[in-house]
């Protein structure tokens, strides 16, 4: 960009003039509104673009100042920073939005100038991130970047008489802002950027935004942001130190929505185990062993425990995840639709497993070679669909009578032993806190162990095993659906389970099943 | 910010690389706490082994607020405005079963339980925190009991 | 196995939220300046 001549100078002039009214303010915002008055005078905020020219010029400089006038720390090849200019730039911004929209007693006023502001900033740190010529220069230091959005989420979402509750649109621009800043398109902000969506001042702010679901799907986006862009480091055996780190806070971010808002991951459960790979398999658990804060879990080790008996069980969960969305897309929905409802044709069936591969692109990408998501999809769907059966049929009707069932058993005997893996473990996230899912995919797996009828059936009973151990042997949270339905398996003597083959293989696999039996015994 | 322009994705190698250099900078206590200055409103020179120059830490505990009685409680509440002490004094008055009127402004105890209840209002005698003062009270800043005051709770905080 | 997540510096078991004292996902314990609070806007005089 050229700027225009003497804006460089013009700017760093008003900016000077600011910390000093800023510093003789000595905090009082009334006594920096008089600012408004020279910024007016040399039309500064005239126009759109002198707006912008102002905002953009003031950020470089004001980063820059920053950055230059940092002081060596001992012991670390990186300056510790000065704030001061950095802090009232960001004080300078929230006078602007909060008195010098084009109508400052107007929410949606002040949020189109917030969001303008945030959209200068997102495009400063972006071209500094990528250098000139997009060199992506190793140089770059997010810490300025930090503070300026720290300080204004700060200040823009304490309470004030014109936002008073409706503080989801300015939350919402700050959103807006940091999904446009996700780690996949600004990696070198990602830490920075993991630190801004679980501030204290906006997470839990826009989780306990009203009406609560916009604030929820806000914060349901940028964790999925954060996810896609960790998903192919994740899925590899070793993760490299960045991504380590990365997944530690991230870990820790989640266990605080854990502790507080277990409502908002049990609803959204089924996107983030699209966007989880399969191999992170405690990070899996974290979400399914979320449950409703009014609920208390009876103990899965209770002798004689009858689950079928409680009331919970009878209830559906809330599913906010478009989960639908995956079989619209490739046309299996009304096919299975038909299926569904006429148990015909049986052509359904032979033609269902290959529309569960993999696109030649997804395929080529690394991934599965099954396309997880609507293995995914059609599982919760057909659940959905068998427990709405169910609740019309006679009382007492077994769950291996119904169509849904045929579908099941039939990609069990057809797939090969990678989708059935993702068959059993689509199903197995679905075993959380007590809730009609969990009953009946409890027993769909269940039902499955006992009854299949391919040849070598230990195999698939081996595989049903290993979904479910492996979700057992992992550190906790261990969702209590899981533990459950395996206890169910090694108790039940209708399953004969340590008569299986598979139980005794290997001493060390003997010395595991032992040891989780036990805890569960 | 409204969601156009978002830059493209880099490849897998060059993204870990920008974020395994973004390490070294990564945000530390020091780049987060933003200390808020503290301005005396009425400075005067006092030897600073008497008289430190910031407030205490002590009150940013909230144990020592269950320390304090009410009318300590009421000042800080009154004259701490927008901060944290305020927030754990109007706390602490809850705990006391204290109550506040967004009308009137003022914290409310009942003195006696309430003669009527509805879902919109309760009526009794109450004492309740003077910190202004009527035309027919001149002098404020004291506890005072009212008689068959109704307390509407559209007005309970 | 993933790891023992009762190591990463959150109190699990406290009765208030963790939220109000969390200072960043690579803290190794609450934080040391003052929690999160909201105030009404009514107690403003």
């Amino acid at each position: 960009r050229v700027d225009p001549p003497g804006a460089r100078e013009q700017v760093t002039l008003l900016l000077e003039h600011w910390i000093k009214i800023w510093n003789d303010a000595g905090g009082v915002e009334q006594k920096c509104v008089q600012y408004l008055t020279i910024l007016q005078h040399q039309n500064v905020l005239k126009t759109d673009e002198s707006t912008e020219v102002f905002l953009r010029i003031a950020a470089e400089v004001c980063v820059e100042f920053c950055v230059k006038s940092g002081a060596k720390a001992e012991g670390s090849d990186l300056p510790t920073l000065n704030y001061k200019v950095i802090d009232a730039f960001a004080s300078m911004l929230t006078i602007l939005v909060k008195y010098a929209s084009a109508d400052p007693q107007s929410l949606t006023s002040r949020v189109h100038l917030l969001n303008r502001i945030l959209g200068t900033l997102h495009r400063v740190l972006v071209a500094d991130s990528e250098g000139p010529r997009g060199a992506r220069p190793m140089a770059f230091d997010q810490r300025p970047y930090f503070r300026v959005f720290a300080n204004l989420l700060r200040d823009l979402t304490a309470p004030d008489p014109v936002v008073d509750a409706n503080n989801l649109q300015v939350l919402g621009a700050f959103a807006n802002a940091f999904h446009g800043l996700q780690p996949q398109s600004v990696p070198a902000f990602a830490f920075s950027w993991l630190e801004l969506i679980s501030h204290r001042t906006f997470m839990p702010t826009l989780l306990l935004a009203k009406p609560a679901q916009k604030g929820w799907m806000l914060m349901h986006r940028l964790l999925v942001d954060l996810f896609v862009f960790m998903e192919p480091y994740l899925r590899r055996s070793q993760l490299p130190l960045a991504i380590k780190t990365l997944y530690k806070g991230t870990l820790r971010v989640l266990l605080v929505l854990l502790h507080d808002f277990p409502e908002f991951l049990c609803d959204y459960h089924f996107s983030f185990c699209d966007v989880i790979p399969p191999n992170c398999i405690q990070l899996r658990n974290l979400f399914l062993s979320a449950f409703p804060r009014t609920m208390r879990l009876p103990d899965p080790f209770t002798p004689n425990l009858k689950v079928d008996l409680l009331p919970e069980i009878a209830q559906p969960p809330r599913i906010l995840s478009n989960y639908v969305a995956a079989l619209s897309y490739n046309g299996i929905r009304q096919e299975l639709d038909n299926y569904l409802k006429n148990r015909a044709p049986k052509s359904f069936l032979e033609w269902l497993p290959g529309r569960l591969r993999a696109s030649p692109s997804q395929a080529a990408s690394g991934s599965a070679s099954y396309n997880v998501a609507s293995i995914n999809a059609l599982v919760v769907y057909i659940g959905s669909q068998s427990i709405l059966q169910l609740q019309k049929s006679p009382q007492n009707t077994a769950i291996g009578h119904l169509p849904t069932m045929d579908v099941f058993q039939h990609l069990v005997t057809t797939l090969d032993a990678e989708g059935r893996y993702y068959l059993f473990n689509a199903i197995a996230n679905q075993l959380r806190y007590p809730n009609n899912h969990t009953h009946y995919f409890s027993c769909v797996l269940l039902y499955l162990f006992a009854e299949v009828t391919v040849e070598n059936s230990e195999v698939v009973q081996e595989q049903i095993t290993r979904v479910l151990l492996e979700r057992l042997i992992v550190h906790r949270p261990h969702p209590w659906g899981l533990l459950i339905t395996f206890i169910e398996l090694i108790k039940n003597p209708r399953y004969n389970f340590w008569a299986k083959e598979f139980t005794h293989c290997a001493q060390e696999i003997e010395r595991v099943f032992e040891s989780v039996a036990r805890s569960c015994m | 910010a409204d969601g156009t322009g978002l830059t493209a994705p880099l490849d897998q190698s060059s993204s870990l690389a920008a974020l395994e250099a973004s390490m070294r900078s990564m945000p530390t206590n020091h780049d987060r706490d933003r200390v808020r200055p503290y301005t005396p409103r009425n400075p005067y020179q006092v030897p600073e082994r008497f008289f430190g120059p910031v407030p205490s830490p002590i009150f940013e505990d909230p144990a020592i607020f269950e320390k304090f009685q009410a009318d300590t409680l009421f000042f800080i509440f009154y004259y701490q405005q927008g901060s944290y002490q305020q927030y754990l004094a109007a706390k602490e008055l809850k705990k006391h079963s204290w109550r506040f009127h967004k009308k009137y402004k003022t914290w409310f105890q009942r003195h006696e339980e309430p003669k009527l209840t509805t879902e919109e209002l309760e009526q009794g005698t109450y004492v309740y925190f003077d910190y202004q003062g009527t035309y027919e009270l001149k002098s404020g800043w004291c506890q005072r009991i009212k008689y068959d005051f109704t307390f509407e709770y559209e007005y309970l905080e | 196995l993933g790891s023992d997540l009762t190591t990463l510096g959150l109190n699990l078991n406290s009765s208030k939220s963790l939220y109000s004292t969390f200072s960043s996902p690579w803290a190794d314990g609450p934080s040391k300046s003052e929690p999160q609070f909201q105030i009404p806007a009514c107690y403003y005089m």
